[in-house]
């Protein structure tokens, strides 16, 4: 305003003065635990589970950086180590390889 | 074949199932196939029974010493095929309702079984033949490495550096064609995979990832299942 002769090519719209609401880490748990309704036995168990929370948003945002096209953030397995993950929510047995044994489905026309 | 496709939306795939802390996704993705294949054949959709694999399969990869279907301690497709074969076929899920638990006794009632395998086979690295075995023969079984899978919420999932060792069931439903990848600035193909984590993880269960170059092994074991019609 008043300024009419100035080249006022942006326009501020937010409060300068905020401060971004950036989640700390204790936030991002208690949410965690709130929407999936995870309790733990006993104060070490949850220390013990935070740790491993914490690491695994670490692990999050790695994944964000080499997986852009995808959202990588907290899951149900936030608080899962990646042995116990691979243990209690995986379970393929000797899928590295294709069975010997197995039919092969024949070649099919994908053309037109 | 269509540019896009999506058994969701023809009525071959059941809701979004979960497996609890067992590791039992090889029994989903071996039953989601074969709900599909009998949808196929009878035209009825029909939720089958993961824990008649779980208690009732023991069968081994007669090339892999000690690979042996094991409930919660994981499994195969193939064998939860071969044994479905051998056995006469797989229950309702009603009729024999998961529990996520492992070293109960096999109660398959022979009388109650209501889908039947009656060939299966794998595909050939070649995700045209892929999309073809989808689109002819209903839902695939696939297996993956599921390392991003921890940590994904949604979007098409195309990780510049993924391993290609198996390790997770699932079951490919469908493709798509314009899932935008914008690090790389273009549409990307992508596949549509059913998971066994509830509806809670992904989108409403469900995993986007992309189409093109094997992408943690997606096209590396994928298997293809005809039902047999009573």
């Amino acid at each position: 305003d008043g300024n009419e002769g100035d080249d006022l090519v942006i326009k501020q719209v937010v409060d300068g003065g905020a401060e971004p609401n950036v989640l700390s880490s204790e936030d991002h748990f208690s949410l965690f635990k709130k929407k999936f309704g995870k309790v733990y036995a006993s104060r070490e168990e949850h220390d013990y589970r935070f740790s491993v929370f914490k690491s695994n948003l670490r692990r999050a945002r790695r994944h964000q950086k080499l997986d852009p096209s995808a959202r990588h953030g907290v899951t149900q397995f936030s608080d899962l180590t990646r042995s116990e993950f691979k243990r209690k929510h995986l379970g393929v047995k000797g899928g590295f390889k294709l069975p010997k044994d197995a039919n092969k489905a024949p070649i099919l026309p994908t053309e037109n | 074949l269509p540019e896009e496709f999506d058994w969701r939306e023809r009525g071959a795939v059941t809701p979004v199932k979960n497996q609890g802390s067992c590791g039992s996704c090889w029994s989903f993705s071996a039953t989601g196939a074969l709900e599909g294949a009998n949808f196929l054949a009878t035209g009825k959709l029909v939720s089958l029974s993961e824990q008649q694999l779980v208690d009732c399969d023991h069968e081994c990869d007669p090339e892999e010493a000690g690979s042996c279907d094991s409930g919660c301690n994981g499994g195969l497709m193939n064998s939860a095929f071969e044994y479905t074969l051998k056995t006469g076929g797989l229950m309702r899920e009603e009729d024999y309702p998961y529990t996520g638990k492992d070293g109960a006794t096999c109660k398959l009632d022979k009388s109650k079984i209501v889908a039947s395998v009656s060939n299966f086979s794998v595909i050939s690295i070649d995700e045209e033949q892929i999309a073809a075995n989808l689109v002819k023969n209903g839902p695939l079984a696939v297996a993956i490495n599921a390392a991003y899978m921890q940590t994904y919420i949604g979007g098409v999932s195309c990780p510049y550096i993924c391993m290609r060792r198996l390790n997770h069931g699932v079951l490919l439903v469908g493709y798509g064609s314009a899932g935008y990848a914008p690090a790389r600035f273009k549409e990307k193909p992508y596949w549509i995979i059913k998971n066994s984590w509830g509806e809670t993880w992904g989108e409403d269960g469900f995993y986007k990832i992309c189409r093109g170059r094997n992408v943690c092994g997606v096209d590396s074991l994928v298997s293809t299942v005809t039902a047999t019609v009573s």
